[in-house]
């Protein structure tokens, strides 16, 4: 499945990312 | 032209329409005025880009490049000071758009980096919750798009 990135889903991968943004503190480094 | 950076504005002028700024923000023309990004910013911290600064963007610019030309300068200004000093985070990797481009030429490539300093304020922002809440509502293309983006500049900002 190309949507596949290492077992995870395209979604999956999103909602990782989104998610820890979200708990990331302000000015904390990328 | 970099098919990539035609995706990558694109993606960002769907992501600045979740604003529903007041000036039009449907097309990258619309954009070159400076206008719809400045209400962004507004919304995004009213206090640093404030009614003031928003007052000295001049909304009638027509076709006239020059005067989109400063009202684009007085928002890459305020963008790189806010991340300087609100954000403590210096950009000076990062590859600041040519103003002349998207002025004269509505410049996608040049268009997208400056919508990118833009989605770079939205999701380092007091209200960042917010703003990442509306992203994850958008298309899941257009996320990956913004994903990217916001990674390219996470990886080019030093503390």
């Amino acid at each position: 499945d190309p949507s596949m990135k290492g077992g995870q889903t395209s979604e999956g991968v999103l909602a990782n990312f989104f998610n820890s943004l979200l708990t990331k503190k302000a000015g904390s480094p990328g | 032209m970099d098919l990539n950076k035609t995706v990558l504005c694109e993606s960002l002028i769907i992501w600045l329409q979740t604003f529903n700024t007041a000036a039009p923000c449907k097309t990258a023309l619309d954009l070159t005025t400076g206008v719809a990004m400045s209400q962004a910013l507004h919304q995004i911290d009213p206090t640093w880009f404030s009614e003031s600064w928003l007052s000295r963007i001049k909304g009638d610019v027509g076709d006239n490049w020059r005067l989109k030309m400063n009202n684009l300068k007085k928002v890459l200004q305020m963008m790189v000071d806010y991340y300087n000093e609100v954000l403590a985070q210096q950009i000076s990797d990062f590859p600041l758009p040519d103003l002349v481009l998207v002025a004269e030429h509505s410049d996608p490539v040049e268009l997208g980096r400056l919508l990118q300093l833009i989605l770079g304020c939205a999701v380092k922002c007091e209200r960042k919750q917010e703003y990442i809440q509306i992203i994850m509502t958008l298309e899941e293309s257009v996320q990956h798009v913004v994903m990217t983006a916001i990674q390219e500049l996470m990886s080019r900002e030093t503390m």
